[in-house]
């Protein structure tokens, strides 16, 4: 059977957050990885980790990529712009 | 928990699994997803029918990698499955490199991660809360399965409460269905446009929003208040006063009130035991005549807010507030002293409230958040839904 790659390198991690609604779409394609600014990639980690429960540090550390390895469910964390949270 | 933005505008649903997977016999897997689906049933008067062909709201397929909607399977692991939004048609699509079971802790359980994917066909998006059955990630088998009432309070916001006798073709626990309080209505008034300084406003246990004023009470919608208010406090939790200092909701669905010297329990609107008591009594290290108190969703703890400072309780520890505390509300970047109230709202935004105005807060960042217009924004505006008050108070915070 054909198994799902765990998340071990930034491109996966790149991918997984873009995939999931952390950094936009265009973060999926390999031809533009790597384009993020610090900044976009450091919201991204820390919003993640913020959703997932981990301690917010913005780095990609260990506990982060066991983290985006687990099994999931394929629709995104963040659906639309963020606005979609209440008016307030 | 948080909602995508669409609903079906019917409770009475269809279904049709139009591809099995490979490994099950079909007759469980009917059983299963119907399993599936009478979670939802549970708690609202959603109904779901399961029709063998033509046209039906939601559609399920078994399939593997690419197959039609842009978004392939991966394979064993990774993603599980995925369903649209009731906007996007609803659908669910279980990735069949899966090895999907049935009551065993072998493989990936297929009622599970089918409970998890009708809540989004029915228009719930993830969960922050990891005891939700809306959370992202596979927790494994569990052999006992009770939805988390993170789940109750989202499928509820969408589609109300359970009203009819419909008994879901699963076996669950009849739930305790509160009896529904309707106290006497007060005539709305606009005078809380006029002076937009709350005393406490806190979640009850089912996700309702409420905001103290003296003797009333406002219920709040997503962005106003709800028709009928203000009513009066102790109409809705007898034996409680009025001009109510602070108030928060515990994981363990007792609402806290606090009051001087003194503080209240409540389920619900019941008064739970003999109160009020003192608050060094029940909650030692945390100063009378509080300013503000809330869970935060940062780490689930109690905070409590007065004059310039802030307390941490934890109940597991003993002693619950460590002695570095009280810590400067200086901590919290951009908020102010003196608080009026401190609220972790059901968008999981945490927000503090000081006289006519709100701050929203970053809780990953841990300071106020940067937002157009700018905070502090006016409260009127924003959470009483004041038509001719504006939206923003017009200087940048420092």
């Amino acid at each position: 059977a054909v198994q799902s790659a765990p998340v071990s390198t930034t491109s996966q991690a790149e991918i997984y957050l873009s995939q999931f609604g952390y950094l936009p779409a265009s973060a999926r394609n390999p031809a533009s990885s790597g384009l993020q600014d610090k900044h976009t990639w450091v919201s991204a980690i820390e919003e993640f980790q913020n959703f997932a429960g981990l301690n917010v540090t913005g780095e990609l550390d260990e506990e982060t990529m066991k983290l985006m390895s687990l099994p999931r469910c394929g629709v995104r964390d963040r659906v639309g712009s963020s606005d979609t949270r209440s008016k307030r | 928990y948080a909602l995508q933005g669409s609903r079906w505008r019917v409770k009475n649903l269809t279904y049709k699994i139009s591809k099995y997977p490979k490994r099950l016999k079909r007759v469980d897997v009917d059983a299963e997803i119907a399993r599936a689906f009478a979670v939802w049933s549970e708690d609202t008067d959603l109904t779901f029918t399961r029709k063998t062909s033509g046209p039906v709201h939601i559609e399920i397929k078994f399939v593997e990698s690419e197959h039609g909607d842009g978004d392939a399977f991966d394979g064993q692991g990774g993603t599980l499955a995925h369903a649209f939004f009731p906007v996007f048609g609803g659908d669910a699509h279980f990735d069949d490199a899966e090895l999907w079971t049935i009551g065993s802790p072998r493989g990936t359980n297929l009622f599970q991660v089918a409970a998890h994917e009708f809540g989004h066909s029915l228009g719930l998006s993830h969960s922050d809360q990891s005891s939700a059955l809306m959370a992202p990630f596979y927790r494994g088998f569990e052999p006992v399965f009770k939805l988390d009432e993170d789940d109750k309070a989202a499928i509820q916001s969408l589609y109300g409460r359970k009203t009819n006798q419909y008994t879901p073709t699963n076996v669950y626990p009849p739930s305790t269905q509160r009896p529904s309080y309707t106290p006497p209505k007060v005539p709305l008034d606009g005078s809380v446009c006029k002076d937009s300084k709350v005393d406490t406003i806190f979640n009850s246990e089912n996700g309702d929003t409420f905001a103290f004023k003296g003797d009333k009470y406002y219920k709040l919608t997503t962005d106003s208040v709800e028709e009928g208010y203000p009513k009066l406090i102790s109409k809705n939790w007898p034996g409680l006063p009025a001009n109510i200092d602070a108030a928060f909701t515990y994981k363990n669905g007792k609402t806290y009130f606090f009051k001087g010297t003194q503080y209240w329990r409540y389920h619900g609107s019941q008064m739970d035991g003999a109160y009020p008591k003192e608050i060094s009594e029940g909650f030692t290290g945390i100063p009378d005549h509080l300013d503000a108190a809330m869970v935060w969703g940062g780490n689930g703890k109690i905070y409590f807010f007065k004059g310039s400072k802030f307390w941490r309780f934890d109940p597991a520890k003993k002693p619950p507030v460590k002695a570095s505390y009280p810590k400067p509300i200086s901590n919290w970047e951009g908020v102010p002293n003196n608080l009026d109230a401190a609220l972790r709202y059901t968008n999981g935004y945490t927000y503090f409230f000081k006289g006519d105005k709100y701050y929203r807060f970053h809780d990953a960042r841990f300071a106020v958040d940067t937002a157009t217009p700018p905070f502090p924004r006016p409260t009127a505006h924003w959470w009483f839904g004041c038509k001719n008050t504006p939206s923003s108070t017009g200087f940048r915070r420092r």
